[in-house]
């Protein structure tokens, strides 16, 4: 049988549970629900290969293939390239200056326990890009 | 061999989406 350790479902990243260790690119380790807009930034400049870019929210929709799906499409980056993501409901993202945000913020703290308030068109989310795309 | 069961930690990029966007030019 399956380890009964956590009722988080398998499609979730163990990292999102409160009280996970994340380690920072100077080292420093931190807990998930202790991260700020700062560790990201501060990371991304030491990282040779990942820089941060600015993701807007443009549109949540529910998902045809499943209740607890959520299409989320984002602007990412000076360019406004548009694109889409399927996560879970639950699935947190970081936004600037706010913290956690998921489409489901009630769901993510029963799963995760992690706090999280609600993503919503227009916040902007830190996402990830490689640094020299050229 | 039994290993022993640490705290897992985890690098701060696995918490952030990756969107690369597409580049047109």
């Amino acid at each position: 049988p399956p380890p009964s350790s956590a009722a988080v479902p398998p499609s979730l990243p163990p990292y999102f549970i409160k009280g996970s260790i994340i380690q920072l690119a100077d080292g420093e380790l931190k807990r998930v629900e202790d991260l700020k807009t700062e560790d990201f930034i501060q990371s991304a400049e030491i990282s040779s290969e990942l820089k941060i870019d600015s993701s807007t929210v443009e549109r949540i929709e529910g998902s045809h293939t499943s209740p607890n799906v959520a299409v989320v499409q984002f602007s990412v980056g000076e360019h406004r390239a548009q694109v889409s993501v399927e996560v879970m409901v639950e699935y947190p993202f970081f936004v600037f200056g706010q913290g956690w945000s998921s489409c489901c913020p009630d769901r993510t703290t029963q799963l995760l326990e992690l706090p999280c308030t609600k993503l919503s068109v227009g916040d902007v989310c830190i996402s990830l890009t490689l640094k020299n795309l050229r | 061999n039994v290993e022993p069961r640490s705290v897992p930690v985890f690098p701060w990029h696995s918490l952030v989406p990756f969107l690369a966007p597409t580049q047109s030019d």
